[in-house]
């Protein structure tokens, strides 16, 4: 979300 | 991905299986908090909702995000009734207002975006970090493990040691990209395994029985 913060992690 | 978090999240489902193996096995989920269990179903369904939003990150990642909601279900279905009576409520006495209360109140004030899934996902992560704290009193209070059940705990806390060496290769790898929430609440989630590896290493990896000093 170009923020840093996509959560991509489990 | 990279092999920190790769292999991060493989000892987190040998983990799970280690403790289903456990249950299993011994027909008995003695010594296994319950209240932990719970929480980490709670922090699946909390930080998974993704799953339904369209937020697609990788068939991996949805996979094991399933998994990871099911395979706690299903423990708690093992724990509260299929082995039952093996569960003793007597030493699983951690108070859970401890821990729920003040990681809602922490979801409130630090989180990404004061939006349902973000401040949901933010209590995910603290929940998370505090959630072995029930099982980790209960070892404490019996003073002993049997060895698989320390083999659990092994796998968990190799799991969350694993994710940061991940996240200082992200940082490098990724334009000093950063996650302060998931980095600060995973550093004091991986910080409570500290007493438990040295016994660990100390006793149980030298062949001996999981004891503390009394």
């Amino acid at each position: 979300d170009g923020d840093g913060h996509s959560h991509d992690e489990l | 991905m990279n092999l920190f978090r790769l292999v991060a999240d493989l000892s987190h489902l040998a983990s799970i299986f280690i403790l289903l193996h456990k249950i299993q096995t011994t027909r008995s989920c003695r010594g296994i908090s319950i209240k932990t269990q719970l929480l980490y179903v709670l922090v699946f369904v909390t930080r998974y909702l993704d799953l339904f939003t369209g937020d697609f990150v990788s068939i991996y990642n949805s996979v094991m995000k399933l998994f990871f909601i099911g395979s706690s279900c299903y423990i708690i279905y093992l724990m509260r009734i299929k082995y039952k009576p093996t569960n003793d409520p007597s030493i699983d006495t951690f108070r859970l207002e401890y821990i729920l209360g003040p990681t809602a109140v922490l979801a409130l004030i630090f989180n990404y975006k004061f939006t349902f899934l973000e401040v949901l996902w933010a209590f995910s992560i603290y929940l998370e970090a505090v959630a072995i704290l029930p099982q980790l009193f209960m070892l404490q209070r019996t003073g002993e493990a049997e060895t698989i059940t320390t083999h659990y705990l092994a796998a968990l806390g190799i799991y969350r040691g694993l994710y940061i060496p991940n996240w200082i290769y992200r940082y490098f790898t990724e334009g000093g990209a950063i996650d302060p929430i998931a980095v600060v609440a995973g550093i004091v989630q991986t910080a409570l395994y500290v007493d438990f590896f040295y016994v660990y290493f100390t006793k149980v990896l030298q062949g001996q029985k999981f004891e503390l000093p009394a």
